[in-house]
């Protein structure tokens, strides 16, 4: 279209410099494209139809198809050492809408590292990594979510039997909205509060079996299914789950951090954090991967507003492009400006957290609040402000983006997701509150007590500006 | 706040030091509000949720430093020039719109005056006029294959209206000309 070729060749800039700048180097961004002229020469890989005019059952057969596929050309495609190209082949092949293996690979795998101690993860790693099961990661309840103190479900230790005994006492402790338990997922992490000795010591992770590995039938003493139709996400079957002292043995609970031992005295952490890493590490990754939603949302509105004309600025001169509208620039050049800014943010929360994780391995837990601190808040904002994003590019395409073929209600559904996940925003900001109150009363009593990372040295700042 | 003071548009460390001021100070305030509540007489957790929204305005005000930081660091460490050009007129647009954003808390304390806001939303007008020439090429280089986009309205060629009608023709309600139960009650309606 020689609207959008005039306006490439008007740029000051090699493009490709700045990719390379967003995608971590050349040689990532060289494979990002390898990866992609895979996917367009294999046509299996692709979808029959647009998916946006399937049902919910047509997308999750459709993904599961797609996800086996994916699998199996994943060693022609991929460096199975770099996750990062895995996943981003994994995303090509499936698109936004989720698939089977979402949970299992984004957030249960790093589980596992984070909370299973050397034994489990050479029991268990492996078969994960070969999706010998297909797990997911169970917290939130019908009746709370992000509060995990008050998590219902309880995991009661029994001594004579070495075993625990999984609990759900009531209709709000149902495990709910866990991505792919409801159809597609046979084990699963679970937190429950964790009581032994007649004492609560809070909630725990555990890894337990779900359904049968060859007939994929619930096991006895849960009660699995799908939570329904929902705002996005469409073929991720989120499921729900009861527990009916259901029991597992003492070794399903994870035990990197925390231990019972056999006769059910409990070992405590280092850290009373510990135990929420795979949370922290989410979190850290959604700041990320809302930039590539926006950016996506910014693609869509900038480039469509060179293809559209309407209306002029000089009466008689013609048609003018909307992209040359001052409003218009208002309302998506600012986008541009977030996303790259939550690309930054979310690649500086990832190296933040690589580093922390490496710390405690160590033994030095001192920067674990500062990460959870500043990824919770840098999660919430990078949400919202994605949201809010993606809806002006949304209007920017005036009533074309309300279509579906448009693309921007899909991203919507799926990113404004993050505002609620891994920690709703407000709560999220409230536990970033609490850190820099204490920041606040050690301002008020003359100096931090403990090192500073760099983003909260500034409160410390003396002269006359301060 | 020396925004717009005689400090250059592109010195941004200004706009850094009033994020950080109005992070502290909101911080600072609300520390103060719940102490005050708790002198009060109410105990620690109902101070603390009586000063919550204050709270909320503090974390929002410390991340915002966050990212402007993050974000101004990453673009002096790029090192092609013309690059670093573009980053830069961003990351001006990306931090005077905070400004504009941060407008009423920079004003609450009189750390800023109207004069200077009207400053930082001047620069922000300027700068989309700077970037607009470059914006395909901006948005070209976040490297969303058109499978990756899903988008009719964003492919790469530019070619939008004749795949939108593509596109519509493959709904499954274009199968049939006539869907025949939708017409049996609607022409029955007619009938009557």
């Amino acid at each position: 279209n020689p609207e959008i070729t005039e306006e490439r060749l008007k740029a000051t800039f090699n493009t490709d410099y700045l990719s390379a700048k967003l995608w971590n180097g050349y040689d990532k961004l060289k494979r990002r494209r390898e990866i992609a002229q895979y996917v367009e020469d294999h046509p299996e890989l692709h979808d029959p139809y647009p998916t946006d005019f399937m049902e919910r059952e047509q997308k999750l057969e459709n993904a599961s198809r797609k996800v086996l596929l994916w699998m199996e050309h994943m060693e022609k495609a991929v460096d199975l050492s770099d996750q990062q190209e895995g996943l981003y082949f994994g995303t090509l092949i499936t698109g936004i809408d989720g698939h089977p293996l979402g949970i299992h690979l984004i957030m249960t795998i790093p589980a596992l590292m984070n909370n299973a101690d050397e034994e489990q993860l050479d029991e268990w790693l492996p078969k994960a990594f070969s999706r010998e099961f297909v797990a997911t990661y169970s917290q939130t309840e019908l009746g709370h979510g992000t509060n995990l103190s008050k998590l219902e479900t309880t995991a009661t230790y029994d001594p004579k039997t070495q075993e625990w005994i999984l609990d759900t006492p009531t209709v709000t402790a149902t495990k709910w909205w866990p991505g792919n338990l409801g159809k597609s997922a046979n084990y699963t992490i679970v937190m429950a509060q964790l009581i032994t000795q007649g004492k609560n010591h809070g909630a725990h992770p555990f890894f337990i079996q779900v359904r049968d590995e060859k007939t994929h039938k619930v096991l006895p003493g849960l009660t699995i299914g799908d939570i329904g139709p929902k705002f996005g996400m469409h073929a991720t079957d989120n499921g729900f789950m009861q527990l009916h002292k259901y029991r597992v043995p003492r070794r399903a609970m994870l035990m990197r951090n925390a231990k019972v031992l056999p006769d059910g005295t409990y070992v405590p952490p280092i850290h009373p954090k510990l135990g929420y890493s795979s949370m922290i590490f989410v979190r850290s990754a959604v700041v990320a991967l809302m930039s590539q939603f926006l950016s996506t949302a910014c693609v869509v509105g900038t480039r469509y507003s060179v293809i559209r004309r309407q209306g002029e600025i000089t009466p008689g001169a013609g048609e003018v492009k909307i992209l040359d509208y001052q409003t218009q620039q208002y309302r998506i050049f600012p986008h541009i400006a977030r996303a790259i800014a939550f690309r930054f943010g979310g690649i500086f929360l990832l190296d933040m957290y690589q580093r922390v994780m490496g710390q405690i391995k160590q033994g030095n837990t001192e920067a674990l609040a500062d990460l959870h601190a500043v990824a919770s808040g840098m999660k919430a904002v990078a949400t919202f402000q994605t949201a809010l994003g993606i809806e002006q590019c949304r209007m920017a395409c005036g009533g074309h983006g309300f279509s579906l073929a448009s693309g921007l209600p899909q991203v919507y559904s799926v990113a404004v997701g993050g505002c609620t996940y891994e920690g709703e925003n407000m709560v999220l900001l409230l536990q970033l509150a609490r850190y820099l109150r204490k920041r606040a009363a050690e301002m008020k009593s003359g100096g931090p007590k403990e090192a500073l990372t760099p983003l909260v040295e500034f409160f410390f700042k003396t002269g006359p500006r301060f | 706040s020396r925004i717009g003071t005689n400090v250059p548009a592109e010195d941004f460390e200004p706009i850094h030091e009033s994020f950080e001021h109005v992070a502290r100070r909101l911080t600072l305030e609300a520390f103060e509000k719940t102490e005050n509540l708790k002198k009060q007489g109410l105990t620690t957790e109902i101070a603390l949720n009586n000063s919550a929204v204050d709270w909320r305005r503090a974390s929002h005000a410390f991340t915002r430093v966050a990212l402007a930081r993050i974000f101004g660091t990453r673009v002096q460490q790029c090192e092609d020039r013309g690059t670093q050009q573009v980053l830069n007129d961003i990351l001006k647009l990306y931090l005077y719109y905070e400004v504009g954003e941060a407008a009423a808390e920079l004003l609450e304390d009189g750390f800023a005056d109207g004069q200077q806001i009207k400053f930082a939303k001047q620069q922000v007008l300027d700068t989309l006029g700077k970037i607009r020439p470059n914006a395909i090429s901006i948005v070209d280089a976040f490297d969303f294959n058109d499978r990756e986009l899903n988008s009719v309205l964003g492919r790469r060629d530019g070619h939008v209206y004749e795949n939108m009608l593509e596109w519509a023709k493959k709904s499954p309600l274009n199968k049939q000309e006539v869907m025949p139960f939708h017409h049996q009650y609607l022409g029955k309606m007619m009938e009557e």
